[in-house]
């Protein structure tokens, strides 16, 4: 059986808020390394990958593996029902029909109890192989939104340039163009307000703008996003968090 | 012409 205990139950709020525009329907994996996801979007072009490691959970039992099947649209109601600062507890049976939530609040003097039915879910997983990129960009997360936002009222697209100048996003549209550059600047004080730019190979690519705006919901998660790219290959966005991480890839436009 | 190119192209499943 699974039992998982999670401190805070914003951490699973903001992971499900993150991913639900994204994809409907997932198998949460779990296994004695914690609870994973894997789902693609429905037209197959973006990919996310989540894991909340063991070491994350205040308390955490699984004997076997277990996947639920899960509805997000209908777990993000159940989680509506929990406050940030609750202390949220996981069960589920060996071969579940149902995901039984409790939140406890931190006075202990109030304990809600919900059950939220599963799916049976046959999920395609892709493996993604270990991949050295051309370029990694480190930078806040809150800017790389504003960046996404701003260029996606102008265009659809947007080509993402990195070079030993720095990283580009540019767009054009039917009203104009747009981009913005940014250079290494790594900020010794706040790690997490700096950019910092790894650079193997100049890396050109064109990405969906709808698609980045979405995996931008997932800024909450961490005060810094890292960007990899190559040439030719999908690009990760990583949201990491204290144990866990929140990926997302997401494949290229390209020339007819 | 730009088009879009699908995440199953360049993984593979398992």
């Amino acid at each position: 059986m699974l039992e998982a205990r999670l401190e805070q139950s914003s951490v699973l709020k903001k992971v499900v808020d993150a991913i639900k525009d994204l994809v409907q329907d997932c198998n949460f994996d779990c296994n004695d390394s914690g609870i994973q996801l894997q789902a693609m979007d429905n037209s197959h072009v973006a990919l996310v990958a989540m894991h909340l490691k063991t070491e994350g959970f205040a308390l955490y039992r699984c004997d076997r593996n277990i996947a639920l099947g899960i509805n997000l649209v209908s777990l993000q109601k159940v989680l509506r029902a929990a406050q940030n600062e609750d202390v949220m507890t996981l069960k589920a049976e060996d071969s579940p029909d149902a995901l039984s939530l409790v939140f406890e609040n931190s006075e202990n003097d109030r304990i809600s109890e919900y059950d939220l039915k599963l799916m049976d879910i046959d999920q395609e997983h892709l493996g993604i192989p270990e991949t050295e990129y051309g370029a990694t960009v480190k930078m806040p997360s809150a800017e790389f939104q504003r960046i996404c936002r701003d260029l996606s009222l102008l265009s659809e697209s947007v080509a993402i340039e990195a070079t030993k100048e720095g990283i580009k996003f540019s767009c054009t549209g039917d009203i104009g163009k747009g981009a913005v550059t940014l250079r290494q600047n790594p900020n010794v004080e706040k790690p997490e307000l700096g950019t910092t730019i790894e650079l193997q190979e100049p890396v050109a690519l064109t990405f969906s703008l709808k698609y980045l705006v979405n995996f931008c919901k997932a800024s909450g998660l961490s005060n810094t996003v890292t960007i990899s790219l190559s040439n030719e290959v999908p690009l990760l966005i990583e949201y990491e968090m204290e144990h866990g991480y929140v990926r997302f890839y997401l494949a290229p436009k390209i020339g007819d | 012409k730009i088009s879009q190119a699908k995440i199953k192209a360049y993984y593979t499943a398992i």
